[in-house]
């Protein structure tokens, strides 16, 4: 679909303000270590999915464990945020943001603020 | 700025690269236009030429919309979410998701519709990753790996100016005060 301009779309293209297929992600806002939430398995995807978790697994579950939490400041580093670990707000709204579909870390490293690799952060993390 | 494990960039044998477009797509002289302006970005900073041409086979970069599971592993996922993606050097393929509200003359407008992406932004980071700059934290970098909807930012600024640079030297014609820097634009309030 292509347009000159924002107020050439036809409104019936136009999808519900800011609908995007990570809004969903807004209902976790908040969660934390410990907790177990529906929803937090899909939030593992997303993190594997751009390098923040380095495990080859297709079935996370729900829990918010050590891997999700050090992927979470991973991503906070790399995206100037405060490495809080937590699912908050200002997590949130960057999450479900539009994004280029390349890896941050690939092959468990990165040159993004982080700088170190994603297994290193877990191991820093636990201590 | 960063680049991908190992370092590819594309050899010293291929400084004149051709770019050439998915034939179904059957994009418009307009589309094609917005791409010819996003390389032109880089090639006034590396000694670079981008060209287009007509064979999609014979083509250096190969641009093409898909939606979904188009045969790469990287399926598509519908409106915003992810946009495009690119790969490393030398593999040359460009892939944007058909799913999404492409703008292409360069001119926002108002922003009623929120679901809708500046393609020239995106080519122009794209475009990045095709010669081997990975992303960025830098938040005016156009190598950062997020962009909201309703947004225009299509200048290089010095962290993807240093990246490129360090992997293609740069171009002799480059004097290098066309581009803000970080700071001048952070400064300025100027840019995305």
């Amino acid at each position: 679909h292509f347009f000159p301009n924002m107020s050439s779309i036809p409104h019936n293209l136009i999808p519900n303000s800011t609908l995007g297929i990570w809004n969903s992600f807004q209902n976790l806002t908040g969660c934390h270590a410990g907790q177990k939430i529906d929803g937090l398995a899909r939030i593992k995807n997303y993190f594997q999915y751009f390098g923040y978790i380095n495990i080859s697994s297709t079935n996370f579950t729900d829990d918010f464990d050590d891997a999700l939490e050090s992927a979470i400041k991973t991503y906070q580093l790399n995206f100037n945020l405060n490495a809080t670990g937590e699912l908050d707000e200002p997590t949130m709204n960057h999450i479900v943001k539009p994004r280029c579909g390349v890896a941050d870390i690939i092959n468990g490293s990165s040159s993004m603020n982080s700088g170190k690799s994603s297994s290193n952060l877990i191991h820093t993390v636990s201590h | 700025y960063s680049f991908f494990p190992g370092t590819p960039r594309w050899p010293d044998s291929k400084r004149d690269l051709s770019y050439a477009f998915q034939p179904e797509n059957q994009l418009s002289d307009t589309v094609k236009a917005v791409f010819a302006r996003a390389f032109l970005r880089w090639s006034e900073v590396i000694p670079m030429t981008f060209n287009e041409t007509s064979s999609f086979a014979d083509a250096d970069i190969k641009i093409g919309f898909f939606s979904g599971d188009h045969g790469d592993g990287e399926p598509f996922d519908g409106v915003l979410g992810t946009l495009a993606h690119a790969f490393s050097p030398p593999s040359g393929r460009f892939h944007l998701d058909s799913a999404e509200n492409w703008i292409v003359a360069g001119n926002i407008g108002d922003s009623t519709a929120a679901s809708a992406v500046d393609l020239e932004s995106v080519a122009v980071h794209e475009i990045g990753h095709l010669l081997g700059l990975g992303h960025s934290s830098i938040e005016s970098a156009i190598m950062y790996p997020s962009i909201s909807s309703a947004t225009r930012k299509v200048e290089l600024v010095s962290d993807d100016i240093q990246g490129i640079q360090s992997l293609y030297g740069s171009n002799p014609n480059y004097n290098g005060s066309s581009t803000l820097t970080t700071q001048q634009r952070e400064t300025s309030g100027a840019g995305s």
